[in-house]
C-alpha cells in the first residue's frame, strides 16, 4: 500500500488554503461561497463518475474547475497558483 | 484561530482529496 504520510500534509495545506481565501474575501462573501460551489460540485461530479464506474463523464472536468476558478480569483494570481497545486490534473 | 463552518470543513475536505488524488496519479 502507499505510505499516508503525506496526508496530514495535504490536509494542513488545505486548511491553510481555506483560511487564506476566507480572509482574502472576508468583505465578498459571494465569492468564497462561488469558490465553495464549485468544489462542492466537481466532487458531486467525481463521486457521480465513481458510482457510474465509468459510464459517466463528469460535467466539470478539473479543466473546467480551473478555468471557474481562475475567472473568480481574478487578479489573485497567488491564490490561483496555490489553487492549481490541489487540482489532480491541472 | 479557526473559525470554520461545516462548509469550510468540507471545502478542506474536497482540496484534500484532491491533493491525494493527485499525489496517487502523479506517483
Amino acid at each position: 500500500p502507499p505510505p499516508q504520510n503525506n496526508q496530514p500534509v495535504e490536509f494542513n495545506h488545505a486548511i491553510n488554503y481555506v483560511n487564506k481565501i476566507k480572509n482574502r474575501f472576508q468583505g465578498q462573501p459571494d465569492i468564497y461561497k462561488a469558490f465553495l460551489e464549485i468544489l462542492h460540485t466537481y466532487q458531486k461530479e467525481q463521486r457521480n463518475a465513481k458510482e457510474a464506474g465509468g459510464n459517466y463523464t463528469p460535467a466539470l472536468t478539473e479543466q473546467e474547475v480551473y478555468t471557474q476558478v481562475a475567472r473568480l480569483f481574478k487578479n489573485q494570481e497567488d491564490l490561483l497558483s496555490e489553487f492549481g497545486q490541489f487540482l489532480p490534473d491541472a | 484561530s479557526y473559525d470554520f463552518t461545516p462548509l469550510d470543513s468540507s471545502a478542506v475536505y474536497v482540496l484534500s482529496s484532491m491533493a491525494r488524488q493527485r499525489r496517487t496519479s502523479l506517483s
